[in-house]
């Protein structure tokens, strides 16, 4: 069950449509500092239904949807697609591709798809239940996490276990 | 929920062990849960002693020595409960040459088991990559995708050469 | 007391606005004194917008920007209060290869007043360098000097070997 | 008023005396993870008087003391000397070179020297009094120190600006 294909559009500084296409093995993002490798890192924290805004580091949600430049205005919603292979049957829906949608409105109206067909929050965290794709905070390291987990007390330490477990 | 988080813990310490002496070379690391407190509230304390060294404790560690601890720590935990992808962001930052290969090796190893993202500055890991994808901003704030070759990144061409290329 | 803070405040304020246009190739930025509080209490904001781009906050800026800016704020306290010598302990890390020149090039600026010492992996900090010291440790546990020449960085000796050299 | 030499002996890893000429200009410590180079900003630090364990990443005072590895057995005392150029007459003392030395005994037993003469922490300070020189967290960029101004509170980075001020 490996990542296919992201699509980004109007997702912080995705304001023209990005996509990627998936091998299986190693895919290296690099570019300047600034340019929006991290933004794909919450693009796909934020589809998968990361619910907390600061964790993207944002302010409030609506912080995810492209705000503008100086030659652009403002969008008006944040739509992202993950799209996975499914070969192996591991997710429960009896397609060999399952694509995940999310999407945020600047009046705060918020979607869910899978499959391209409406469905709940609720109904994306089921469908990954127990394959270890999630926000699982053991398998996507942000930029800065592991200073974080260095500096963090034993306590805090846990949630890495107790996500995992 | 207790015996569950407390055989998460034996495994990944077992994993522990095991990927910091591939990382490092030797040496030997552990991990213990805090003493008199519920398996359920204990903190977790990291034990890591680099080959031929002996620190009292791992504050005392340098930056990348910390870094490839925490590394270890979190490739042990991907090997008890294995995801189908991995995103690390920036994880080579602190690493010199050598523990950029070793770094490098130990994501090689777990590829069959799981497809991984990186995002890095460093030449070194993007030589390791199956695939490069550069994000740039031609246009101040707005991402763009470019096709990269690893010649190109070698030669020491700027971003925005190799975007126009 | 509160003048003496207030005026620094000011000085570091100005010189910000400076060092951050310097290295960023524009764009501007500002210090802001909380609102309500006693000079002596409240807190210190930073105003960051690198050029072309308007960010809501500084937690929205990359990785390698927000280094960026806390380098031009220590500058700029530098600037205000000049000191003898700087050690800067690899705070290039998260930099691109476009922002370590421009790091490097500031440094410079500064040398008229003060000395610098800096602790680097990166060969582009470097070449910048009026001197090199190697530090190894050939018997593990135990510092040791050795020089370096920057032909042997560039040809990408390992630093084992340079130190046989 | 710029560094001249340092030397560093069962300070950290320092169980063999390492000597260190400066000029004026950029110096730069490169080599491998773990093998000392954040031990000399440490020893830097220690010997113009700081008092705090936790910011030398130790747990307590004793910990600069070479701890010993597989090979070699503890040594019982560190001590360090920082040797300035006082040409310019900025350190009120009447000699062309200033050094102050900084002795720790495993006993507990400290002693500070100036130009070789037994003195106290609080002579140290007054001599570097309003000379910039001293353990001013804005002159001295700890590793990891840029990420934690950005991740200070607004309070906390008021302490920048005070220790300029
Ligand atoms: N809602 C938004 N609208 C427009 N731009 C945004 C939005 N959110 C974030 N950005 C911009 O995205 C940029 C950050 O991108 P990102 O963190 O992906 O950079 P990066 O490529 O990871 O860089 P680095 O190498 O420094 O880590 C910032 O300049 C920020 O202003
Ligand atoms: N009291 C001590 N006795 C012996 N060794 C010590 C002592 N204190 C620290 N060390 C050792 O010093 C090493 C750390 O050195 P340092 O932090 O200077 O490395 P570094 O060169 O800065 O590496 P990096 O590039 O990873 O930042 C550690 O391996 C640690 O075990
Ligand atoms: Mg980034
Ligand atoms: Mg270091």
């Amino acid at each position: 069950m490996h990542l296919k294909r992201l699509e980004a559009f109007g997702f912080k500084s995705f304001a023209d449509k990005l996509v990627f296409d998936f091998e299986r093995g190693v895919t290296a993002f690099v570019g300047p500092n600034g340019c929006g490798k991290s933004n794909v890192v919450d693009a796909v924290k934020w589809v998968l239904g990361e619910q907390s805004a600061k964790s993207l580091r944002g302010d409030e949600m609506a912080d995810v949807i492209f705000n503008g430049t100086s030659q652009r205005r403002p969008l008006n919603f944040a739509e992202v697609t993950l799209t996975f292979d499914n070969a192996s049957g591991k997710l429960p829906l009896g397609a060999p591709e399952v694509s995940v949608t999310r999407r945020l409105y600047r009046s705060g109206e918020s979607e869910y798809l899978i499959n391209k067909a409406l469905c709940r929050l609720r109904d994306v965290r089921e469908l990954f239940w127990d394959t270890g794709v999630g926000t699982s905070s053991y398998s996507i390291i942000e930029q800065g996490r592991v200073v974080a987990l260095l500096e963090a007390n034993s306590k805090d330490r846990r949630i890495l276990f107790e996500e995992a477990a | 929920c207790r015996s569950l988080f407390q055989e998460t813990f034996e495994a990944v310490k077992l994993h522990f062990n095991e990927t910091f002496r591939k990382l490092f070379g030797g040496g030997k690391a552990d991990l213990l849960l805090e003493e008199g407190e519920d398996v359920l509230e204990a903190g977790i304390e990291i034990i890591a002693r680099p080959p031929g060294k002996e620190p009292r404790s791992v504050s005392l560690l340098s930056g990348g020595e910390k870094t490839m601890t925490m590394i270890a720590l979190l490739f042990a935990v991907f090997r008890s409960r294995p995801a189908p992808f991995c995103i690390l962001d920036e994880v080579d930052a602190p690493l010199d040459e050598s523990n950029v290969d070793r770094f490098n090796l130990m994501v090689r190893d777990f590829l069959d088991q799981s497809q991984f993202l990186v995002i890095t500055h460093n030449k070194s890991t993007m030589s390791y990559a199956d695939v490069l994808y550069g994000i740039t901003m031609p246009e101040p704030g707005v991402s763009k995708r470019i096709a990269i070759r690893f010649e190109d990144v070698e030669k020491h061409l700027p971003m925005d050469e190799i975007a126009r290329a």
